[in-house]
């Protein structure tokens, strides 16, 4: 049976969310009603992580990003205040 | 690597270990924090001393989750393994490992608290996290061979540039001294074999032979052990293939070209009394399976086996091994003889006659010619770090001279 494509990318972005909140610091909220807004602040994290790991900067969750994401780490951010 | 400046203001700090957790003996977290810290201490000015009661610079905690007036929160099993705050007052510098982790310092399943305190003691003394894949700052929990030194260039590179090197220190004469193969006067400080091989350890460097190659090389023993002190005392191979390397009150144990992990121990652990601080010599005696060890005139004996210090020991050594009466430097078994060393000189003894069989110079492994003499006497050639003795290559020049000879001899009769 192929997985359900849909729930699988439904918690990469719930992952995703709660890797960058704790570590690229701004909060974003995962209401449905505000997702969209979020959209853009939620790529340019990305994009800002990827430049941080010298992973391909496309903004987008692919494997390499999540892989990352999915590996234990330090819990301090990795951009100074 | 990134930093924040001005990092601390003192040289000297203090940490405390607030609670332990319950994955490991508490004396093996102790250690792993000194050692996280040493890490740190031993390329830059900083010093660090454990204090037991009251407000250290460094506090140290195991916490799970919400975790009092902590700002950050721990999130469970894997995530986040541990945080630390930067340099300053209240929070500054301490350290937090998520006690929901499978701690160890064994290279099994679990986290090695050694390479996660040593991370988070960077961010304690001002770094932060370094995109380089090679650094110990770089965010991401990375296992490491334990032999291998934790700390890359890029962190060496982070952490001065905050607080400066190591202080310079007056040379020592001793620690700069190359010593020479053909000096008649060498002495060693711990002999081993290894495999095939011996190594005859002195000050920071090593000899190496092979029994079945005329070549010697010459290293530094850093350049295989570099978490290894220089001036070892003692060595020995055990029939577990395994090498044990001796220096004061510590031993550490060595398989193939790595450090085993949780070495040091105190080698008090192998059975010797609280008066013994040092040991001299080790030889282990592969037909019996019973190790040797030599603490001035008295020699111990150590069942390989039973893993246990023998009954009856110790002895004196002229008691067990007649003719040897006083200390011995170094030793090593070859050919089912036993080679001692003492000062200058060498002793091939044979064990089943217990007598002396010849009376050496210390260096006739390495093919000096002879006599030596102190302007050694032989050609050296020094590449890639090594040194290579061209005796052999003089030998077969000369034997085929003679072949030559004999061949125009014999074209004339």
């Amino acid at each position: 049976f192929p997985a359900d494509q849909k729930v699988e990318n439904e918690e990469n972005m719930q992952l995703a969310q709660a890797y960058l909140n704790q570590f690229y610091s701004t909060e974003i909220e995962g209401s449905h009603l505000i997702q969209s807004k979020n959209r853009s602040l939620i790529d340019g994290k990305i994009q800002e992580m990827q430049a941080f790991f010298g992973l391909t900067v496309t903004g987008k969750l692919d494997s390499n990003t999540l892989e990352i994401m999915k590996t234990p780490r330090c819990g301090v951010p990795d951009v100074g205040q | 690597y990134g930093y924040t400046l001005p990092g601390w203001r003192k040289r000297k700090l203090t940490y405390r270990i607030m609670n332990y957790t319950p994955d490991m003996p508490q004396a093996d977290v102790d250690q792993a924090i000194q050692k996280a810290l040493q890490l740190w201490s031993k390329v830059t000015p900083l010093m660090f001393t454990k204090i037991y009661k009251g407000v250290a610079d460094i506090m140290i905690a195991f916490r799970t989750r919400v975790h009092g007036w902590c700002p950050r929160h721990f999130d469970g099993p894997l995530g986040v393994l541990g945080h630390a705050f930067p340099p300053g007052r209240g929070l500054g510098g301490d350290t937090h490992f998520d006690e929901d982790e499978n701690w160890t310092t064994k290279n099994t399943t679990g986290f090695n608290l050694f390479l996660v305190a040593a991370h988070e003691f960077g961010h304690s003394l001002g770094l932060s996290h370094s995109n380089d894949e090679r650094a110990l700052m770089f965010p991401n929990y990375v296992t490491l061979d334990p032999s291998k030194y934790p700390l890359s260039q890029d962190d060496i590179n982070g952490i001065q540039s905050i607080y400066g090197g190591l202080p310079t220190a007056p040379v020592k004469t001793k620690g700069t001294n190359i010593p020479h193969a053909c000096d008649p006067n060498l002495t060693f400080d711990a002999i081993t074999t290894l495999r095939r091989e011996v190594m005859f350890f002195k000050g920071r460097h090593l000899w190496r032979i092979y029994y079945d190659i005329a070549d010697v090389e010459f290293e530094l023993i850093a350049s295989f052990w570099p978490s290894l002190p220089a001036d070892l005392q003692a060595a020995y191979e055990n029939p577990k293939d395994t090498i044990l390397v001796f220096k004061d009150e510590n031993f550490w144990m060595i398989r193939g070209y790595a450090v085993l992990p949780d070495y040091p121990k105190s080698i008090h652990t192998l059975g010797f009394p609280r008066h013994v601080k040092k040991i001299d010599a080790a030889i282990c005696d592969r037909n019996t399976r019973k190790t040797y060890f030599f603490v001035g005139i008295w020699c111990w004996r150590y069942d390989e086996t039973t893993q246990a210090m023998d009954s009856g020991y110790p002895q004196r050594v002229v008691k067990q091994f007649p003719g040897i009466g006083l200390h011995v430097d170094a030793a090593f078994q070859h050919k089912g003889f036993f080679y001692f060393f003492r000062g200058s000189r060498q002793f091939e003894y044979d064990i089943k006659a217990k007598k002396i069989n010849r009376v050496l110079r210390t260096n006739t492994w390495f093919k000096c010619k002879e006599p030596l003499n102190s302007s050694f006497d032989i050609k050296e050639k020094v590449h890639s770090g090594g040194v290579e003795i061209l005796y052999h290559e003089s030998l077969i020049l000369f034997m085929f001279s003679i072949l030559y000879l004999l061949k125009k001899l014999h074209s004339y009769q």
